[in-house]
């Protein structure tokens, strides 16, 4: 309870017209910034709690968010190493075939399944040179996983998982080349 | 040298330079095109600033004039459609199209705008169609109904216009509309974020601008004292990263389209990792 309500109280006070409009000072703004992320982390922690209480016997791990993704980043998923993935669904409607996005590393390849082990189709694609080089981005992800999600329920939870290997499955996800071309105005 | 289609539900297509040129959907064609633009802030007088949007000129410049686009298809799924557009300036962006949804995805990397002729900027994504809108748009206002804003008028008193550009700038929380009702169709622009937008000065019907990003060297005197010029983390200014989803639909399943896919922009799936398989 104590961690969900720092994230109600660092919204109470974003509610405030200086947060709303983006008229606070810098250092305010940086202070939002922070109080905001501190208290989002208290909440992953109930959501890492909750998958332990709803799948005792799967999973004993704090699970790992990536707040970095909105720049292609993830040190999760790029470091060549497989990855059990959790989507839930917080929505009142379920969603329908959705594409997932998952940065990872070159020299892999990647394989991914969903909870019965059957292989979901994949693909993986370049990271534009102009989102790798966002001033601050620390990251050696270079291609995207992309795959699609058919169905998840409202308020519900889908897993997969994705198998890195060094050798070439039947089943690894295919690299899409890019066609290039130059353009002018 | 020649003009390509990213093709489902919705066909796009893009002209030989790689800029999306026109969008066909249940057989209607729109004539369609997108480009960053910018405007200049003003460095007399009161400025534009945190509080107010107010362009030295009024009217935009464009932000680059070459590009390199490369194109991404996946034959054999069909996962992934898109174009990335590489600006010859600090503009990036990718064009998506998904087999299973009704929209076009612009996924843009804007910034650090630079400031080394000492003017601030404001950075404008245009999408200029051929639809007529009678200079007419519609935005939403904070999850209540969309609200009919009409180029250089209010509802409730006789309009002397002094700032022609900001004048007609509102808020967009999530989505901003025209619609055709000739061509009985509408083009939405759902956001990921709140921004301005408006009609655009140089072309009122058929065209749509969206505020993506701003960086001021001056204060405009409101209280905040200080001119919108975020360092970021190498203090050489901000980058942001931002999405917009166009949709385009008749004027009677628009509704239906934006309104549920608002909701699904504003609570996305959590993403969560474990090693343990």
């Amino acid at each position: 309870e104590m961690n969900i309500t720092r994230l109600r109280e660092a919204m109470g006070v974003m509610q405030h017209h200086d947060a709303v409009t983006g008229t606070e000072k810098q250092h305010v703004a940086f202070n939002y910034a922070k109080m905001l992320d501190s208290a989002m982390q208290q909440c992953r922690h109930v959501i890492s709690e909750s998958y332990r209480k709803l799948f005792p016997t799967q999973t004993k791990e704090q699970h790992e968010f990536c707040p970095y993704l909105n720049i292609s980043s993830c040190p999760s998923t790029e470091m060549g190493e497989s990855r059990t993935i959790h989507l839930y669904n917080p929505l009142g409607h379920r969603l329908v075939n959705r594409t997932i996005r998952v940065p990872v590393k070159d020299g892999y390849y990647y394989q991914v399944r969903d909870q019965n082990d059957h292989s979901i189709p994949a693909v993986l694609i370049s990271i534009p040179e102009f989102v790798r080089k966002i001033p601050g981005r620390k990251s050696v992800a270079t291609k995207e996983l992309v795959f699609r999600v058919p169905i998840i329920e409202s308020l519900g939870i889908r897993r997969f998982h994705m198998i890195a290997t060094k050798e070439k499955q039947q089943d690894s996800a295919v690299e899409i080349q890019g066609e290039k071309f130059v353009g002018h105005k | 040298g020649q003009r390509f289609q990213l093709k489902d539900g919705l066909i796009i297509e893009f002209d030989s330079n790689g800029k999306i040129a026109t969008m066909i959907r249940n057989n209607q064609s729109i004539s369609i095109s997108n480009e960053f633009r910018l405007f200049h802030g003003a460095d007399i007088g009161r400025h534009s600033g945190a509080y107010i949007f107010r362009p030295s000129e009024q009217k935009t410049f464009p932000v680059t004039e070459k590009m390199e686009a490369t194109l991404y298809v996946d034959q054999k799924f069909g996962i992934v459609q898109e174009v990335h557009q590489q600006f010859d300036s600090f503009v990036g962006q990718i064009i998506r199209l998904d087999k299973q949804g009704d929209y076009v995805e612009f996924d843009f990397v804007v910034g650090p705008i630079p400031v080394d002729d000492l003017i601030g900027k404001e950075i404008i994504t245009r999408y200029s169609t051929n639809l007529a809108n009678d200079e007419t748009f519609f935005t939403d206002s904070n999850g209540r109904q969309m609200l009919r804003r009409r180029w250089n008028y209010r509802p409730s008193w006789k309009y002397e216009i002094e700032e022609p550009v900001s004048g007609n700038y509102y808020p967009v929380n999530s989505r901003i509309a025209i619609r055709d009702d000739r061509k009985s169709l509408q083009m939405t622009i759902m956001t990921d974020r709140s921004q301005g937008g408006s009609l655009s000065p140089e072309q009122i019907n058929g065209s749509v601008d969206l505020m993506v990003h701003r960086r001021l060297l001056h204060d405009d005197y409101f209280g905040v004292d200080e001119p919108l010029n975020e360092p970021g983390v190498d203090g050489h200014g901000l980058v942001i990263r931002g999405r917009h989803l166009l949709l385009l639909d008749t004027l009677e399943k628009a509704a239906e389209k934006h309104r549920p896919l608002a909701q699904e922009m504003f609570m996305e799936p959590i993403i969560s990792f474990t090693s343990s398989m």
